[in-house]
This record gives structure tokens, C-alpha cells and sequence, in this order.
């Protein structure tokens, strides 16, 4: 219904900006209806300027700056409409290591909603997480996982969590 | 609800059976490219209903079943489970638990359960309607994949608002 | 026949007049997310004559002339220059070196000249035919592409094998 | 012409034999004319076995497996028109450590015939490096580069090169 998506619309916006102010430590960004007469159809467009930087058309963001802004705009969504558990596959491949760290600031802050596994080949990433599956294929071509926990200290989403280690 | 259990043999390159378990914090998958990461994440999308081989990086759905190595034969089937836990709150049902499975043969048939019972993919997608597990949901971002929301045209991004609402 | 220097002022980010010079053996460009690497890359293609804005990620030409930040003003003019040396064996040319400049104005008309000399892009094209210098060469592989070569049709990846015969 | 089509093919496929086996350490791969009658107009397939694995097709690979494919087709294509010099933007984002091993093996192979310039965020590529160009942006949005050599054993292209480094 048109009400229904004006008000996710709305509230994702509104965690958009957070969102992005949060992963580039400053800058703007808003989501804009092309078309702000006809909510049924219009398509849905980024505006994104990263800190101390003039606006200008995304595509012109550079491979990092483009992951961080669709990881902004992917957690928004999360806050809307949360899953039990999100599949994240590297990424981390485009990011510096000051992106990866705001990165797993955020991912963090969303445990309390959702499992997260993160599929990487960071050393940081790896060292934010509480547990590691390790994908081996000791026979060649055939997959065998090994696991390898690190502390206890979080609990399972939903159950009262103390504070991450 | 959390995802409590993931378990597969002979999808892709999982030969052998395999568990991943629940964990609390963040669950990190590593290992060398190749080793067969993004196939687990594959095995989720693929037990949640993935109607598309093709965004599994097959032609056609038997393409999942394990098709030997140098040293081991081809196997007949692949099978993968999914085992959501405390899912009363969002399943409104008498299961705590509960364990969603797909089969596929060699001959292209395939099949779906809940919780052992034989049921059709219809029946697992209004399971879990609303919940944010499914295929749909950005909660599952695919290898090399984060970039499509931005460069994605305006119409098709607001499908992704239009799942949310 | 090889690269001896890269000079620009006014392009993308690159406001105040840029110097790289050739040194022997692997040259790797670094640093964080959105600092200008990938800008020096779009530079070289943009100086040897590339065509599609949409290639180097703008929508015009002019997208490409530095556009001012919160400190600095925009500016009027992008310029790029490329010097080569050592190049009687491969243009067989009088010249020892030859410097390819490249200019594009706020009213959107642009410059090319070989060794100050103003030409058209046809010149610069003649110049360097067989040489393997140009934009169309697989020597300018840019961030993220690399899967093309694989996931393209087979009709389509001929034409690289039509560009190298 | 055909013939010079021809001619191009089969050299560009015996070296990507080659390069295949020394970039994965073994295995198998091909260049195949999709229409064998019509060299003038057929598309190219490409077939790739990573050691130990059975034949697939290129899309059931993973996502470091596809890089080091078109990194062998990449060189394999320069090895018939090397061009003086190669700018590639992070070839290595998806490549775990001992592919970026491999990988840098053969790009120094290569500095005989062309300069390198890679754009990189990885620590083993950029210890492969004879000189490092840091760009940074202290004022935001305005780029700078600062260049920093580590040795001076090598020569330009073209020149006798003593071992290198
Ligand atoms: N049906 C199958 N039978 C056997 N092996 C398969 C099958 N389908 C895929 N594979 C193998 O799985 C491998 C790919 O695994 P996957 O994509 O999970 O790697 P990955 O760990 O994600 O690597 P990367 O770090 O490079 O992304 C391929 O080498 C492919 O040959
Ligand atoms: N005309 C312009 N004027 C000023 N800045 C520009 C202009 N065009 C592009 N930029 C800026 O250049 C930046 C992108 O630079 P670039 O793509 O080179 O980054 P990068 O170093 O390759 O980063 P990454 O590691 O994320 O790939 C963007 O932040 C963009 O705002
Ligand atoms: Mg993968
Ligand atoms: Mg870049």
C-alpha cells in the first residue's frame, strides 16, 4: 500500500543518515524518490557525499567509498525490517583498514538483533568475531569445515547480552 | 528465532556431512579461495527456496550435487537443513524448533521438508512470511555482489524498499 | 619504449599539479578508501584518449575537472600530460620522448597536443597503433573488472583476441 | 584476416596452458572455439580445472579461482602484444595469501617486457614493490602523492636487469 512504503521509506531514510554518518565518521547522504508524485512507481535514488568532500553523482565514489555507502543503506534496512540471521560474503574486499573497523563497530551494535556471519579474508574482521569456522579441503575438491571458538561472553540473540567482549 | 544448526552433505563441494553450529557473536567463515566458503553460504540461499541456479552460479539444479573428484566418486544427491530455534514468537507455532530440508537428485527431482514431513516450497515461504528469512531478504549479500544496490536503476532499487515495507 | 612520467593538475581529485615518475621494478600505488589511486589510473586512460565518461565513472567530460571541497575552490581546466621515452624502436620517431597532454574546459571543449603541439585524438590513436598503448589494450585493467573477461559472452571476449591479433 | 585470427588464438592458448598451470600450481584449462567452422565469427569459451577438481563450468568457480583465470588469460594475451606498461587496480582483492604469492611470482616475470603499476590495499603485493606512491589527502578531497623507494636493483624495461631484488 502507499502508505505502508512512505513510511518505511521515511524511516529508512531517516537511519540512512545515521547510518552513513556512522561508517564515514561524518558526510551527508538522503535516499530521494525520483518521482516524490507518484509513490506507487518512482524509483529511488542515492545521494551520498563523504566528509569534507562536494556532492556529486555516486558512480564517481571511489570502490570503498561505493561498499560503505550500500552498507549504510543495507543496515538501514536491517533496523526496519531485522532478520534473524544476515550472510555477509567478503564485504570487506574493498575496504581499508579504518573502513573495516567502522564496519564491525556497526556489525556489532546489530548482535543484539541478529546472528552475523561473515565470510572474510581480513585479519581484522577475523579478529572481531567470537567463533571461526575454518573451510579446509584437506582432500582436494572436498570441503570440510573445522571450528574454533574464541570467549563466551555474548549470548544467543534475544536473550539478555552482557557487554561484548 | 535463531539459526541454531546448519547441516548438508553432497551439496557443491561439501561432500561429506557437514554441521555448522550456533555460536554466540559473530560467526566468521575463513579459509583459501576455493576451499568452499561461499557454498555454504550457497546452501542457505539454496534450502530457503532459491529458485534460480543461476544465482547460485549453476545451469540447472542438479549442478549442486557433489560431482566427484580425483578421489572420490560423483554422489547421487545433495541435501542441505536449516534448524531455526525458539521460533514460537515468530512462527506462532507448537515447534521450539524447527528444521527446514531440500533434497535434489541426479535426476533433477527434488524435494522439501519441515521438520522431516514432505511439503512444497510454497508451504516454507509462508512459513516464513514476515519473519526476514528467505531468499528476498538482503540479509543473505552474495560474494561480490554489495556494489548492485547502487548501481542498480532507481525502479529496481525500490523493490528492495517494497520487500521491506 | 616506457612510461617516464604522469603529470596532472585540476583532474578529479587531483587539484594541485601531480608528478609520478618511472621507477624500475614493481610501482604500487597506495592508500585509503576515496584518496585519489583509482583517479590516477582513470587519468592515464583519460590522457590516452578514452571516449566514455561512463568508463571513468562520470556522466561528462567535465565531470572529470576538479569540482572544489569545503577548503578549495573548483577549478576551470583538467590536464593530464603522459611522457614516454625511449620510443624510436616503437613509434620510430625522431623524437626521444613524447609527452601526450590531454585538457578539458568548464564549456566542455578540450585539447589534445603531442609534445605541445595541438592534434586531434586521431593523431594520438595513429601514433601509438601496434604499440599496445591505448585504451583499448587489457593493460588497463580497472578496479572490479577483472571478472568481466570470464563472465562475458563469447562473442564479445573475441573482440580482445581481435585487439591482440 | 583469418589467418592472423588463427594465428593469435593458438598462441594465446598455448600460453594460457602455461600460465594456468603456474598461477594455480597444476590443473588444467583452454581456449575453445565455440564455432570451430567459422573462425571468422565465433565467440571463445573458456574451460578451467583447478587441480585435484573435476571439470566445471567457469561459473561454478569461486571467486578467487575466477581472478586467477582471467589473470591467466590477462597474461597469456600479453604475452603475444605486451604493452610497455600495465596499470592494474586491485587485481588482488579477492585473492587469499598464497594466490597473491603466485600472482606477484608472475608479474615479476613480466617487468623484463613492461612496467607495472598496481593499485593495492594488500601487504605481501605491496612488499613486492620496488616503489610505493602513497596518496593521501590531508587538506579532504584534494589528493597528493608521496613516493617512497625501497631499491635500486632492477632496470627499466628494455635494459639488461640484473636479479631482481
Ligand atoms: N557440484 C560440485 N561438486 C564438487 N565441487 C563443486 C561443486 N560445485 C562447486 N564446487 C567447487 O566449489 C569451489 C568453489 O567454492 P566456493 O565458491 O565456496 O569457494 P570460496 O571458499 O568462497 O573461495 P573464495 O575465497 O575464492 O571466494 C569450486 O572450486 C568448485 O569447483
Ligand atoms: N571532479 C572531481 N573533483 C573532486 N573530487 C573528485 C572528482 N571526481 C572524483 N573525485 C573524488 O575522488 C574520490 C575517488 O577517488 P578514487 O576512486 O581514486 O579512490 P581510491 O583511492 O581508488 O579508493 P578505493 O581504495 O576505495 O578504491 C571520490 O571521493 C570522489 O569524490
Ligand atoms: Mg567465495
Ligand atoms: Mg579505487
Amino acid at each position: 500500500t502507499t502508505q505502508m512504503f512512505q513510511e518505511t521509506f521515511v524511516k529508512v531514510n531517516e537511519n540512512f543518515k545515521d547510518m552513513f554518518g556512522k561508517l564515514f565518521g561524518g558526510g551527508t547522504a538522503r535516499l530521494v524518490m525520483v518521482d516524490e508524485g507518484d509513490v506507487l512507481e518512482s524509483g529511488i535514488e542515492i545521494i551520498a557525499r563523504p566528509p569534507g568532500k562536494k556532492l556529486q553523482s555516486v558512480s564517481l565514489l571511489s570502490g570503498g567509498e561505493r561498499t560503505m555507502t550500500a552498507v549504510a543503506l543495507l543496515f538501514s534496512l536491517y533496523m526496519v525490517k531485522p532478520s534473524p540471521f544476515c550472510v555477509l560474503d567478503e564485504l570487506d574486499a574493498a575496504l581499508d583498514d579504518s573502513n573495516i573497523g567502522r564496519f564491525v563497530t556497526v556489525v556489532k551494535e546489530f548482535l543484539a538483533n541478529s546472528q552475523f556471519i561473515v565470510i572474510t579474508h581480513n585479519r581484522q574482521t577475523i579478529g572481531a568475531a567470537n567463533v571461526l569456522y575454518g573451510v579446509t579441503m584437506e582432500k582436494r575438491g572436498v570441503s570440510k569445515i573445522i571450528s574454533v571458538k574464541f570467549n563466551r561472553h555474548q549470548a544467543p540473540p534475544g536473550k539478555a547480552a552482557p557487554a561484548a567482549a | 528465532m535463531y539459526l541454531k544448526r546448519l547441516e548438508m552433505v553432497g551439496f557443491k563441494s561439501f561432500a561429506e556431512r557437514t554441521k555448522l553450529e550456533y555460536e554466540p557473536g559473530i560467526m566468521a567463515i575463513v579459509g583459501p579461495n576455493g576451499c568452499g566458503k561461499s557454498n555454504i553460504s550457497d546452501a542457505i540461499r539454496w534450502v530457503l527456496g532459491e529458485q534460480s541456479a543461476k544465482s547460485l552460479r549453476g545451469a540447472g539444479m542438479t549442478d549442486f550435487i557433489f560431482n566427484g573428484t580425483d578421489t572420490h566418486k560423483p554422489m547421487g544427491m545433495a541435501e542441505v537443513s536449516l534448524t531455526l530455534a525458539e521460533c514460537e514468537a515468530s512462527l506462532g507455532m507448537e515447534y521450539h524448533e524447527v528444521t527446514v530440508t531440500r533434497r535434489v537428485y541426479r535426476s533433477g527431482e527434488g524435494e522439501y521438508l519441515i521438520n522431516k514431513t514432505p511439503c512444497r516450497l510454497k508451504d516454507i515461504q509462508r512459513l516464513f512470511m514476515d519473519t526476514g528469512v528467505g531468499t528476498n531478504s538482503y540479509s543473505l549479500m552474495e560474494q561480490g555482489r554489495i556494489d548492485r544496490i547502487l548501481s542498480s536503476h532507481p525502479e529496481d532499487r525500490r523493490e528492495v524498499f517494497e520487500e521491506a515495507s
